[in-house]
């Protein structure tokens, strides 16, 4: 499972 | 930042605007479900609580405040200076049905159990249905004015715009959020039929009404 990102995205 | 999250974040900002101009223009905001644009207004303030944890960029920073000043000076036109315009009467999705289920399964499917991931987990899965007061309006009055179908459908293409960013950023970045595309895929998926509509009576000129 993915790992939280950061957030980059709107 | 690749074309399609640009036009994405535009399409998106232009929504919001159009939204905005719309109202004060007409001094009205009939037609427009008050319920959608406070869960937008929601939405908007569950994701951007890391303006207040870190700093991206200064575009990022920038398109929140926007996104987030713009969610609340609609729900202010709305619910307080053209209260009287207010088309409560049809605006009645009961918005308990959205928020709560949306709450449970952002505790339950979320990439990291934090308060701030599980917020920017709701707002995901919250935005995703938020229109639903919105085009239950429309389903119940049977008619649209122009305008709001612009912002519709700007609001629609934006999220369509994502899907071919994620696209993008899987093949050249080897990145993907599970969440976030699943929830995008759903949210562009409520919008098809509106898109059907829009290309099929407003572009030609049509008014958008539904049989009744």
């Amino acid at each position: 499972e993915d790992d939280a990102q950061p957030k980059d995205e709107l | 930042m690749n074309i399609f999250r640009l036009a994405g974040d535009l399409s998106h900002l232009a929504a919001i605007i159009i939204l905005l101009l719309k109202i004060w223009k007409t001094r009205s905001c009939a037609g427009i479900s008050g319920k959608s644009q406070i869960l937008f207004a929601l939405v908007f303030t569950t994701r951007y609580l890391d303006l207040l944890t870190s700093f991206i960029s200064l575009y990022n920073t920038f398109m929140k405040v926007v996104y987030i000043g713009c969610a609340y000076a609609t729900v202010y036109l709305i619910y307080m200076k053209f209260k009287a315009t207010y088309d409560g009467n049809h605006d009645t999705f009961r918005v308990e049905f959205l928020v709560v289920p949306v709450g449970g399964l952002a505790f339950l499917v979320n990439h990291d159990f934090s308060p701030l991931e599980i917020l920017w987990t709701f707002s995901i899965y919250l935005e995703s249905v938020a229109i639903l007061p919105q085009l239950f309006l429309i389903s119940k009055t049977g008619e649209a004015e122009t305008i709001t179908t612009h912002y519709l459908f700007c609001l629609g293409v934006y999220r369509a715009l994502y899907l071919f960013n994620w696209i993008w950023r899987f093949y050249f970045e080897g990145f993907f959020d599970m969440i976030a595309i699943v929830a995008g895929v759903v949210q562009t998926i409520l919008y098809c039929d509106f898109f059907y509509l829009y290309v099929t009576k407003v572009l030609k000129g049509k008014k958008l009404s539904l049989p009744a």
